[in-house]
């Protein structure tokens, strides 16, 4: 919340649009606006109403260069666009830098996104340190159709105007915190040498060189895939990461994701048409194989003959004894395979076919 | 001002902008030399880390520049807006 807690003392507010960028058709900027407005009236008692004569609350203006408010814009990138906290005259007005292309797609600079993160200023909200906040200060851009407030977000503007009017209030996700100690996980796989493990719309990333872990969101290092991975693993010999979401897959090498994906798992790898989802997947490099963990069964997979392995599905439970029925996640390090279930993490040793330690799934960040 | 040995001036630059802009940093009495420890900008630079969820060590490592040439909103993450 802006320091002096500012705020409008009315729930009704209006907006003009001052002026309009070259960039976009002024129907897509006029729904860009009013989109942006929408995300804060969804999960607070305020609405928006857009006004073209009188003088609005919220004013909106593209602007070059200086502009005549103190703050002047920087030409492209760098500074995006600046808000005023609520208050009369330039108060809660939302001003755009007009050397920036803006867009209403994945291109920089999505117009919708960065207005919904100005309108938050203009109703008295502050910066986040959340890194999965709308108001987290740098630009972030995921699904152009889709910006989701996070509970650090819905929790700031209820706190200035009170719960929305809706029966059912809203709520948000929240970022995964490395030392939550409830923390689960999604997917987990080895990479080039760290670990990463992979929670709603962020990864964590574990790297021998840092002993903490980085925070961020999948869409920083592949914009293309979706969220909510559900398995992962590294063939490293190939060089490669499969991650695995419903039916389909996707292969990424370092940054990028290779062409020609999503793929269907029926296809590549011969599962059954009653497989719908992989829970956990990785790949011993001694033996070339890759195991994959759906419901309370595992199949192999050889990498080199690139088919199932015969006589698969098992049971996990006869050839994995002590972690349980079925796996959210899991990886090979160090002849050691960890799977994680719940808050819960087995290190098991395949030699002796046996769980030697059992440890807080978030082991890993030395919390 | 502890640098890099190897932070080029331009990144200095940098690091001094993005403080005054939004983490306050006053320009009267910043000197980018100062013996270490001492300096305000050691200060502005491990409150801009923590705030970043980076590792906090009041130096312009590559992490901090990279944030700090990400594209960004123009309000300031401390202080208000003047």
């Amino acid at each position: 919340i802006t320091e002096g807690n500012p705020k409008w003392e009315k729930k009704d507010l209006t907006y003009s649009i001052e002026n309009y960028t070259p960039d976009l058709a002024k129907e897509d900027v006029d729904n860009a606006i009013r989109k942006a407005f929408k995300v804060w009236s969804d999960v607070s008692p305020l609405t928006f109403t857009k006004i073209s004569q009188g003088e609005a609350d919220i004013k909106i203006s593209f602007n070059y260069g200086d502009h005549n408010d103190n703050s002047p814009f920087d030409g492209p990138n760098g500074i995006l666009a600046h808000a005023f906290q609520p208050g009369p005259h330039i108060g809660g007005d939302a001003h755009f830098d007009e050397d920036e292309n803006w867009t209403k797609d994945h291109r920089n600079y999505n117009l919708y996104r960065v207005a919904a993160h100005e309108f938050g200023h203009s109703l008295g909200l502050g910066h986040s340190s959340d890194i999965g906040a709308l108001m987290f200060p740098s630009y972030a851009f995921s699904d152009p159709n889709d910006i989701q407030l996070s509970q650090d977000d819905i929790d700031g503007i209820q706190a200035i105007y009170g719960p929305s009017d809706n029966v059912i209030q809203p709520t948000g996700p929240t970022t995964p915190q490395a030392c939550d100690r409830k923390l689960t996980f999604d997917a987990a796989t080895t990479f080039r040498g760290e670990k990463m493990f992979f929670k709603d719309r962020f990864y964590l990333r574990k790297s021998p060189y840092d002993s903490e872990a980085e925070v961020n969101f999948i869409s920083l290092f592949w914009p293309s895939l979706p969220h909510g991975i559900e398995a992962a693993h590294e063939v490293a010999e190939k060089d490669i990461v499969r991650f695995f979401k419903g039916n389909k897959y996707w292969v990424i090498r370092g940054l990028d994701v290779l062409p020609g994906y999503p793929k269907n798992i029926h296809n590549t790898f011969g599962f059954p048409k009653t497989v719908q989802k992989i829970d956990a997947a990785f790949s011993d490099e001694y033996t070339g194989k890759t195991y994959f963990f759906v419901q309370n069964k595992y199949w192999r997979y050889d990498e080199q003959r690139r088919s199932m392995d015969a006589d698969f599905p098992k049971l996990i439970t006869n050839d994995f004894p002590g972690i349980g029925s079925k796996v959210d996640a899991v990886f090979s390090d160090n002849e050691f395979i960890y799977f994680f279930r719940g808050t819960r993490q087995y290190k098991f040793e395949p030699q002796k076919k046996r769980v030697v330690a059992v440890l807080k799934s978030n082991s890993w960040f030395n919390c | 001002f502890p640098a890099h040995l190897e932070t080029k001036q331009q990144d200095l630059e940098i690091v001094q902008n993005y403080l005054e802009k939004f983490y306050d940093l006053k320009t009267e009495g910043v000197r980018i030399a100062k013996k270490k420890g001492s300096s305000p900008v050691v200060e502005k630079l491990k409150k801009m880390q923590k705030f970043f969820g980076l590792k906090v060590t009041g130096k312009p490592d590559d992490e901090t520049l990279k944030v700090m040439k990400q594209p960004r909103c123009g309000v300031p993450d401390v202080s208000q807006f003047a």
